[in-house]
């Protein structure tokens, strides 16, 4: 565990609280994508199925695998997990009426398929776990398209959405940094389904990064997009 | 070490 890692986390653990205290102080999630938050949803749900596994190893007392990172990594899934549905079902219960449905037209399929097809071809291994896994990483990478459209559409985000997306695209920003860092001092480390997924990942929050950056720099409250 | 593939991140 290193410091980009950790910083990674909780930026990443920043992002959902950012959101859900937004949500809750303004009563709206206006500007907000549903589908995006909806992808997030399945993208922890298939990445995070291990967590049987160590549920597993819990009762039946088999200790001996599990690690001081094996319940930081348990406690963060669960968290992560926890805040996303939370946040989708609160976007389709009290907040539904403020949601920006209308003009979140992007449709899933077209980052759906192409995912499940990646994973089903560029995996490390043929499993049922394995190939989830893989899909939830691509599908992360490109799980922000929904938010970067209605934000396009809408041309312009509030404070705390923005600062919710800069957490979210900063996250994994940081992670590349912990891989390059990993790569340098773990000897066999290499993961490059994550590389390049994260890769993607961030690149695609490149204009927002840019536009986030002048926001802060001119003071402004609200993040502008040019007309 | 073979394949290393990690699963220790988040």
């Amino acid at each position: 565990m290193n410091i980009f890692r950790i910083s990674a986390d909780l930026l990443h653990l920043a992002s959902f609280f950012i959101l859900i205290f937004k949500m809750k102080a303004t009563k709206s999630c206006k500007g907000i994508s549903f589908k995006t938050q909806l992808m997030y949803t399945l993208v922890f749900t298939c990445r995070y199925l291990d967590l049987f596994h160590v549920l597993g190893m819990m009762i039946t007392f088999n200790f001996a695998h599990i690690t001081g990172l094996t319940l930081y990594n348990t406690f963060m899934k669960i968290l992560f997990l926890a805040a996303s549905y939370y946040i989708v079902y609160l976007m389709r219960t009290e907040l539904k009426s403020t949601s920006d449905d209308a003009r979140d037209t992007f449709v899933l399929w077209h980052i759906l398929a192409p995912c499940a097809v990646l994973a089903l071809i560029f995996n490390a291994q043929f499993t049922i776990l394995e190939i989830l896994w893989t899909f939830s990483i691509y599908l992360e990478a490109v799980a922000v398209m929904p938010q970067l459209m209605l934000l396009i559409e809408t041309g312009e985000a509030d404070s705390l959405s923005s600062h919710y997306m800069f957490a979210v695209g900063g996250y994994r920003a940081l992670y590349l940094v912990n891989w390059v860092y990993r790569y340098a001092t773990e000897p066999y480390y290499s993961n490059w389904i994550a590389w390049i997924a994260g890769f993607v990942q961030t690149a695609l929050f490149g204009d927002f990064f840019y536009y986030y950056f002048v926001k802060i720099m001119s003071g402004d409250a609200a993040l502008k997009l040019p007309t | 070490p073979g394949v290393i593939y990690t699963h220790d991140e988040l």
